[in-house]
């Protein structure tokens, strides 16, 4: 998909996920030690601009679609 | 950890929109 390593870190943890809600940020913060807030959120927002993530049940859950 | 109805029909919304937001970007 020509993802930075940081969207493909954040793609696979939100696909792994087999809860019905999908992975919070707070999880993915947790998995993700090594990467800011900042880059979690672009990543997210990277994912979700091209169709590649969704939200749920608010806006800090995401499955994949 | 169950989801209401309401629930499951916003994330199935969410998904499709997303699955719509793709093909275009494909497009």
């Amino acid at each position: 998909y020509g993802f930075t390593a940081n969207q493909n870190q954040v793609f696979n943890l939100i696909k792994s996920c087999s809860l019905a809600e999908g992975i919070s940020v707070q999880n993915l913060r947790t998995a993700l030690k090594y990467m800011s807030l900042y880059d979690i959120r672009n990543s997210l927002q990277f994912l979700i601009n091209e169709g590649h993530i969704f939200s749920t049940v608010d806006e800090n859950h995401f499955k994949a679609t | 950890n169950t989801l209401t109805p309401e629930q499951k029909r916003k994330i199935e919304e969410n998904r499709l929109k997303a699955l719509a937001r793709r093909a275009e970007r494909l497009a």
